[in-house]
């Protein structure tokens, strides 16, 4: 399967949360999202990793217009889950690769790190499937960002698009 | 826009790799994956959280057929960024919700979550896109959890089906 790079998506619309330290036990992330949904927070990407001794953060885009309205809930949650504490920050932005194939393609998000390194920019999240590869850095970044990884993979000007929540 | 949720999509043909507290300047992504792409190693899932007091952890999947090759490589790029170390695990699950339109719908993963908390079954990482939400639970925990996942949202049976890498 050849890879299809279709083009660059990148997002500055949104601001990140990062619940820090929760138990790594069942029901967890349930008791993080479920009152979000309810509330109609428009969660974008989630990205949790591995815990190390029993605890991990959980990290999530949403629009900066839904901020506002979320922080309550997430005060509450954070302590009826003993969470660490929660932050947040509006100043990223998400660029992502996105294209077809991309799970046999190595090569392809190793392309983009390389781009990103070249140019000293650094990635602060990366999340990853088979047909798009998501990096989020520091919005006053994303203008440079996306013109090292336009030239990297030599696409056209019209392959470039912003997204919007 | 209508949250479609087509099926959902399990696999255990793969392992997992942690890269444990990698500096997060510039490049160190790049010289992690460049070397294994190189190598032909088949990347899957990427995920890597923002770090604490300067380091983080990388995430990653890959064939089990390709952990045999791609070891030699993690232990020279675990010691050339200055990791602390670098853990292998062949016995996880991907389970994921496939669909469109999640990104409007936050209930998806709220409820997805829910059905797996309700059986007690431990998320170990979490990566979502607007039409996928993935989790990472143990290999022993796979049918149960496409079971209670395929119930929560009503599905036929046609719509679960094992991916392979
Ligand atoms: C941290 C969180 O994902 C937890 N492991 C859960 O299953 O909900
Ligand atoms: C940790 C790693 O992602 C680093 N921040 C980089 O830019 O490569």
């Amino acid at each position: 399967e050849q890879a299809i790079i279709s083009g660059i998506a990148h997002d500055t619309s949104e601001a990140k949360v990062t619940i820090l330290g929760v138990p790594d036990q069942p029901g967890v992330a349930a008791r993080v999202f479920r009152p979000l949904a309810d509330e109609g927070v428009n969660v974008d990407m989630i990205v949790q990793n591995a815990s190390a001794e029993g605890r991990t953060d959980i990290f999530f885009t949403l629009p900066k217009d839904d901020l506002r309205r979320a922080e309550p809930i997430l005060k509450r949650v954070t302590e009826q889950v003993g969470a660490r504490g929660v932050t947040t920050d509006p100043h990223i932005a998400k660029v992502s690769l996105v294209g077809a194939g991309m799970k046999t393609h190595p090569g392809v998000a190793a392309d983009m790190f390389d781009a990103l390194a070249d140019e000293g920019i650094n990635i602060e999240i990366i999340s990853t499937s088979s047909i798009r590869v998501s990096c989020v850095v520091r919005a006053t970044e994303v203008q440079r960002a996306v013109r090292v990884i336009h030239d990297r993979f030599a696409l056209s000007t019209e392959a470039v698009r912003r997204e919007m929540h």
